[in-house]
C-alpha cells in the first residue's frame, strides 16, 4: 500500500475531473 | 459468436451509455477546445527553447503533463461500472499498466493531421519539439499511433469504449481477480463491436482497433524501458527524487 499511496488516495477520493 | 452467454441488451446499454458518460466528463479538453485553428503551432523560437532544454528539464515537464493527462484517467476508470468492484490490487495493476495507453489513445483527439503535430504545452507540436527527451525511438511511434488512429476517425463514444476496453485488459502480469476483470472486459468488447456496427463501420474497422492495441501495448514497453535507462535509472536520481511528481514514479517506478 505504501508504495502505491498516491493511486490509492487517487482511487478513494471522490473527486472530480475540476479538482484535478 | 455465443449469444447465449451474451450480457442482456440492456445491460450492455447501460454499460455503454456509462463508459461514454463517464469519457466525456473526463476527457481533460473538449473536442471543440482542441481545435488546431485555437492553438498555436510550435514556432521556430519556441522550438528553440525546447531543444536548448537539459533533458532533465524535458523529462520533467513531459513528466508533469502526462501526469495531469494520466490523473484524468484514473478518474475515467473509477467512474465506469465495474471498475470500483474490483480488488484494490487489480484496479491498480490495470492502472499502472494501461493509464498511459489511454493517455496515447486520448491523444488521437488532439492531433493534427495536417502537420504532424500534437497538442502539448498549450500548442500544437511537431515531434522535434520532443528532441531534447533523447529518444526518438520512442516518440516516432507515439506520433505514428497518433496518425493511425486519427485516420479511423473514430467518434467520441468510440473512443471511449475503445479507451475502456484497453484499460481493461485482462492480460496484466498480476492480476489476482483475472475472470472477473476478462468478463468485464469482454462486455465492454461486446458494446464496442455494437456501437460500431450501429454506426454502420466498415469490418474492418475491428481489427484494425485490435492492430492498434497491440501496437499500445508495445508502445508501452518500449516507453518503460526507456524510462528505466534514462530516467529512473541512475542518471538523475537527484531531479527524479526532487522534481518528478510522485503519481508518475509510482505509475513508472517498477
Amino acid at each position: 500500500k505504501e508504495k502505491h499511496k498516491i493511486l490509492h488516495r487517487l482511487l478513494q477520493n471522490s473527486s472530480s475531473p475540476v479538482d484535478l | 459468436s455465443n449469444r447465449d452467454s451474451s450480457p442482456p441488451d440492456n445491460d450492455l446499454e447501460h454499460l455503454s451509455e456509462n463508459i461514454c458518460k463517464s469519457h466525456m466528463e473526463t476527457c481533460q479538453y473538449l473536442r471543440e477546445e482542441l481545435q488546431p485553428s485555437n492553438w498555436q503551432t510550435v514556432l521556430q523560437t519556441d522550438l528553440d527553447t525546447y531543444q536548448k532544454k537539459s533533458q532533465e528539464d524535458m523529462w520533467q515537464l513531459c513528466a508533469v503533463k502526462v501526469t495531469e493527462a494520466v490523473q484524468y484517467v484514473v478518474e475515467f476508470a473509477k467512474r465506469i461500472d465495474g471498475f470500483m468492484e474490483l480488488c484494490q490490487n487489480d484496479q491498480i495493476v490495470l492502472l499502472k499498466a494501461g493509464s498511459l495507453e489511454v493517455v496515447f489513445v486520448r491523444m488521437c483527439r488532439a492531433y493534427n493531421s495536417q502537420n504532424n503535430t500534437v497538442f502539448f504545452d498549450s500548442k500544437y507540436a511537431g515531434s522535434e519539439v520532443f528532441k531534447a527527451l533523447g529518444c526518438d525511438d520512442l516518440i516516432s511511434p507515439v506520433f505514428e499511433f497518433a496518425k493511425s488512429l486519427t485516420s479511423l476517425q473514430l467518434s467520441e463514444d468510440e473512443i471511449g469504449l475503445f479507451s475502456a476496453y484497453v484499460l481493461m485488459s485482462a492480460d496484466r502480469s498480476w492480476l489476482q481477480e483475472k475472470t472477473r476483470v476478462e468478463k468485464l472486459q469482454q462486455k465492454i468488447k461486446i458494446a464496442l463491436q455494437n456501437l460500431l456496427q450501429k454506426n454502420q463501420r466498415d469490418e474492418g474497422i475491428l481489427f484494425h482497433l485490435w492492430i492498434l492495441v497491440i501496437f499500445t501495448h508495445l508502445i508501452t514497453v518500449s516507453q518503460v524501458k526507456i524510462l528505466l535507462r534514462t530516467v529512473l535509472s541512475a542518471l538523475y536520481p537527484e531531479t527524479v527524487h526532487t522534481r518528478f511528481p510522485p503519481l508518475y514514479k509510482e505509475l513508472f517506478g517498477s
